[in-house]
């Protein structure tokens, strides 16, 4: 039986998911400048 | 000054262990946070500015963790502009 999540989307918000970009990129520009 | 760094300190690491369990899909997250935190000037650490973000970023994610992401960048942009400035030159 298939489950509906409504609220447990961790990606759901917009500003989130831009944060979340900004971040992991980065972190990844961090990694390769060392 | 000193007065705010335990608790700082302490907030710190009360906000770390709450994202560590909302950022596992991305375990390179919170490393990088610490390596920010690690790079602050000691009065930034100390200060009441830093309370304020860290109380404020702190209340934010126990109410709405699916912005943990929005918190996240908000702390490590404000201690990035409190960083201290160490560029070693590299000896050839």
């Amino acid at each position: 039986v298939p489950m509906e999540e409504e609220e447990d989307d961790d990606d759901d918000d917009p500003e989130n998911r831009i944060a979340k970009k900004m971040l992991l990129e980065e972190i990844k520009a961090n990694l390769s400048s060392d | 000054g000193g007065g705010h760094r335990a608790e700082n300190e302490r907030l710190f690491g009360e906000f770390l262990e709450l994202c560590t369990h909302l950022t596992e899909d991305h375990p390179e997250v919170i490393p990088f946070l610490c390596s920010r935190h690690q790079k602050a000037t000691s009065s930034f650490l100390a200060s009441a500015e830093l309370h304020n973000v860290l109380s404020r970023c702190l209340s934010r994610v126990r109410l709405r963790r699916n912005k943990v992401y929005v918190y996240i960048n908000e702390l490590c942009t404000t201690l990035k502009a409190h960083t201290l400035r160490r560029k070693l030159p590299l000896a050839s």
